[in-house]
């Protein structure tokens, strides 16, 4: 893998969104994904709806939560996703008002990643951004830095938010993941987490998966 | 009106019972200590003793106290380690006309044996207390930091009490993130946030998806290393 990467400055990230009082982050995840994979692979980035999701993905939990796998295979079964502006996001369920004829991408497969960050780095840095669920210890009062709290506290077992991998490299020697959340540009680093990598922090490595689009 | 004459000389360094003008503060803290649990599950309050210092229109009560847990069987749910039994904690309360407001609460496992400052057992026992010596102006500054807060992030709450229990919260949240910010490995600063007026509990119904941890979701077939031809 390069020694750094960062799709924001490819082009291939929209802006930080705010899922607002709701778990939906797993939407926020996937959607992420899902606009850096069209982009990659069909030229355009779209913000992409999270809202359908939350309306239409029958196998999640809304705001109650939810998975990245079962929203890439949402997305499947439904037929695609449509945008942000004609589906746009409420941060509440609804009854589902989904139009195939308005689905502007679509996706062909999901795969999982490797938990070895070095390969995962590797995929990234080809492939495109990764959506990945990490344990969010800290990240209430987090602010700026790279985050990097004892193995204990911050156990790659309790996994409770997900957020997306946009890209990584060094600060003064230690390396990171440069995460987009979906908490809003008021929190941390203009809305980004950064985090330790290569010591399986918080379990970054343990849920990384993507879509994939011919 | 000046603190009461039996605590100016209440030998405010002795532990004992609590003095009856300690009384209503420490059975204050031990009520937002036992807050949420049930029957049965509650600790007690054992030696207390404290001093008390004007503050605005009331006072403010520095309460060093031990609680005792109740047994607990069931390592899942006890608070402690099956061992240890007795908690050392630090509190200030202010009491605003007969209105009191929790303002910090600090509190870690210790021996049974409850040691006096001579020997300065105990302060080693909360290290995070002795290198925070508790400045006079602690409550004064506080109040200011969530002020900044309430601008900052345009907060308003319906009524007084919410505010003063919104005010507990934050205080309390100020020392939970300095205690993640003294065990961080990393070079990340944490502090002050949008989310600092909100209990850990409510942070984490709220925002997170502790659905993530019952179940991992649809299966996928793993990815092909990028190297792969």
């Amino acid at each position: 893998a390069p020694p750094t990467w960062d799709w924001r400055s490819k082009g291939a990230v929209t802006n930080v969104k705010n899922q607002g009082m709701c778990g939906s982050c797993w939407a926020f995840s996937v959607t992420g994904n899902v606009e850096g994979q069209w982009y990659l692979n069909r030229g355009t980035l779209l913000s992409l709806s999270e809202q359908e999701l939350l309306d239409c993905d029958k196998m999640d939990k809304a705001c109650m939560g939810g998975f990245p796998s079962n929203a890439y295979s949402a997305i499947k079964n439904l037929g695609g996703l449509e945008t942000e502006d004609d589906y746009s996001y409420r941060g509440y369920m609804q009854a589902c008002n989904f139009s195939a004829e308005k689905a502007k991408v679509y996706i062909n497969d999901s795969v999982e990643l490797s938990q070895n960050e070095e390969k995962l780095a590797a995929w990234l840095a080809k492939k495109g951004p990764v959506s990945v669920a990490i344990n969010a210890f800290g990240m209430q009062f987090y602010r700026h830095g790279i985050s990097r709290p004892l193995r204990p506290l911050c156990s790659p077992w309790l996994i409770d938010h997900a957020v997306l991998l946009v890209g990584y490299g060094n600060r003064s020697d230690i390396p990171f993941w440069a995460i987009k959340n979906s908490w809003g540009t008021d929190w941390g680093e203009e809305g980004y987490y950064y985090l330790h990598r290569g010591s399986g922090a918080c379990g970054v490595n343990t849920m990384a998966s993507s879509a994939l689009v011919d | 009106a000046p603190a009461p004459a039996e605590l100016r000389g209440a030998g405010a360094q002795a532990w004992g019972p609590p003095s009856p003008a300690l009384l209503g503060p420490a059975r204050f803290a031990l009520e937002m200590y036992n807050r949420g649990r049930a029957a049965g599950t509650r600790a007690v309050l054992g030696a207390v003793r404290g001093r008390v210092r004007r503050a605005g229109r009331g006072s403010l009560y520095s309460l060093e106290a031990t609680l005792e847990e109740p047994p607990c069987n069931d390592p899942m749910v006890c608070q402690l380690p099956v061992s240890k039994k007795t908690l050392l904690c630090s509190f200030e309360i202010l009491d605003e006309l007969g209105k009191h407001m929790l303002l910090r609460r600090d509190c870690g496992p210790v021996d049974t044996k409850v040691t006096d400052d001579r020997n300065e057992t105990w302060t080693s026992v909360l290290p995070l207390l002795s290198k925070d010596p508790l400045p006079q102006d602690f409550s004064v500054k506080m109040a200011s930091v969530f002020k900044n807060f309430l601008i900052t992030y345009n907060r308003t709450y319906a009524t007084k009490e919410e505010a003063q229990w919104r005010l507990s919260v934050f205080v309390s949240n100020m020392m939970r993130a300095q205690k993640i910010q003294a065990l961080d490995q990393g070079t990340a600063r944490y502090g002050v946030t949008k989310f600092s007026d909100l209990t850990e509990e409510e942070f984490r119904t709220i925002y997170l998806n502790p659905y993530l941890r019952e179940d991992s979701g649809k299966k996928m077939r793993l990815a092909k290393p990028v190297n792969d031809p």
